[in-house]
């Protein structure tokens, strides 16, 4: 049991580093256990350094830290054992366009094995996906489409306003 | 293994005739207007794998998933999630078709490619496939930003579920 | 002390309907006194109708459509009684870009005798502003001064990314 | 009235050195990129006026609003809040300086234009303007789409505070 727990532990704290570097370049983001001797005594510790600052209180981060952090940690789970599909809805709704692009990225590479259904409001993240699905409300029934490029959505954008 | 489309009836504000959500393999973003709709995909999803909570599909009770509009109102609310399976269910069929339906007194039903299961062996069966109540791989409108502020306790028995 | 509540929720319900309205084009929203006889012996009751749709369970809202709903009331509550500053911090996080719109016209025609100190990642509220204050982190320090165009801040933007 | 500028000291992301952060009249719009400290503008106005709470300000208690970083750590957390008096506070000055100061043992000074005050007295000075604890004018990151979840009750409270 320790051992299937410490192979879980070491792998998924191993992806966390690499995918925290490169979504917040210069960052660094680790896993700690509380009690290394024995590690069911206590529980496992974020410890998250944007480039140039502390690691200080998890709390303390922005919205846009705190985003970044939680989708790393995400992905570093989906490397040791993927689920068949992910569904993200406006995870990005804090993140600037930098790191929405950064996500955008991370997203589509790991897309090639694995599902992610991606509800979003930037089009700067939508710009990345294989496909658009477009949903729009008529008289209180949603409508939903096959979108072939993103003006489509945004002229429907315009006439429900 | 990938969602290739949903099919609903009668769920949230999908209107009562049957519907299609096409999704597929890869990246699909999902896009539209506020109060499009398309949260309520994901409602689809986790309310037919057995996954959800009445709190996080933003219903007071199941009956409230069932659409209604102006006095009218479905007979129930209604989901098929449509799998194509690649050798991630230990099954031969490469179609599955898991679906849920909830009618207005509250019961649901529960199939496995039209075979009626109990809810807790539809989850014995996903999780097969690695879909589980807990595996952070559905995340819903709003909660990205709580996930830091986890226990350590917690976060350990994330870890020690994967495990 | 009855009449003076009276006086708040009747000034501040005829804001709700106007202001609901304008942001929300077809859609009426409303406060409504659990008990009428006595209002101390109840609460207030929120009726929020989208254009097309029921009245019906407000945590069945949208993420949009419930920002839309808070930011009129919070409105409708500045009209009846105005604080001298408003400060909102990505309040548009989960608006689509007709809705930043409105409520950024909307802040607009409020601003002449208000203050309102907008934090907002979208361009499109930033561009109602009479004024741009910029913020980026250098090695762990906040630095912070006034834009004079948003091109600026964008340039600023893809240093740290 | 209107909030003319901030002046900080060692306050949360701002370094040690004495900095000023530029508002003025009308619609200001704060931007730049994450993480950059826009949020603590919003932190140090509830800070210094005497409307926030640990929570949210995002610290586990006051002596983390001190700047610090690398081990270096600045003597104190300082903020200024220049308002322009138009009218709304009953006293002669049109510039008001609000100011607070937290020591590294946790202890806080407030002060109006340079005199000591105690937290209630400046909480009733600005109630004088309409500057509540709860006026609903300042709503922090992540917050806005939680009001409409409020409970009948408290809604009404809400109403009566007002009137
Ligand atoms: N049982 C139901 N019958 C009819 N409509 C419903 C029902 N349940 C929910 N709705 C409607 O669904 C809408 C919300 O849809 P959804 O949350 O999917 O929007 P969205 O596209 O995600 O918008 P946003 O971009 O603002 O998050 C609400 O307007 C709500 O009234
Ligand atoms: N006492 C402190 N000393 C040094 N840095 C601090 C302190 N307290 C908070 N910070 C830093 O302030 C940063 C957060 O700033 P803030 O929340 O204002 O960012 P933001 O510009 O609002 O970003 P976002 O767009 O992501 O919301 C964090 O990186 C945090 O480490
Ligand atoms: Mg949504
Ligand atoms: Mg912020």
């Amino acid at each position: 049991k320790l051992n299937a727990f410490m192979d879980a532990f070491n792998n998924i704290n191993k992806n966390l580093k690499r995918i925290y570097a490169f979504l917040s370049p210069g960052g660094k983001a680790e896993m700690e256990l509380e009690n290394e001797h024995d590690p069911f005594a206590g529980g496992i510790n974020l410890r998250v350094k944007p480039r140039g600052k502390d690691v200080k209180y998890l709390e303390s981060m922005s919205g846009g830290e705190k985003t970044i952090t939680a989708l790393a940690l995400i992905f570093a789970i989906q490397e040791y054992k993927p689920s068949p599909f992910y569904y993200f809805d406006e995870v990005d709704a804090h993140l600037d366009e930098a790191n929405a692009r950064k996500v955008g990225e991370l997203i589509r590479s790991k897309s090639r094995d694995t599902q992610f259904i991606v509800v979003t409001l930037k089009e700067v993240l939508a710009s990345y996906a294989d496909k658009l699905i477009g949903v729009t409300a008529r008289g209180g029934v949603s409508k939903v489409f096959t979108v072939n490029n993103l003006s489509e959505i945004i002229l429907e954008e315009a006439k429900s306003a | 293994t990938y969602i290739e489309k949903i099919v609903v009836e009668g769920f949230k504000s999908y209107g009562k005739d049957r519907l299609e959500i096409p999704l597929g393999k890869g990246f699909v973003a999902v896009v539209g207007p506020n109060g499009a709709g398309k949260s309520n995909i994901g409602d689809a999803i986790s309310f037919a794998l057995g996954i959800a909570t009445t709190k996080n599909l933003r219903a007071k009770n199941l009956s409230y998933l069932i659409f209604s509009r102006n006095g009218e109102r479905a007979e129930h609310a209604y989901v098929e999630i449509h799998l194509k399976n690649d050798g991630s269910f230990p099954v031969e069929e490469e179609d599955i078709i898991i679906s849920r339906r909830v009618l207005r007194d509250g019961r649901s039903i529960f199939k496995i490619n039209g075979v009626n299961v109990r809810e807790k062996d539809l989850k014995k069966f996903l999780a097969k496939a690695h879909i589980y109540e807990d595996g952070y791989n559905v995340v819903m409108q709003g909660t990205i930003t709580q996930l830091t502020g986890m226990s350590p306790l917690g976060r350990r028995r994330i870890v020690e579920d994967i495990a």
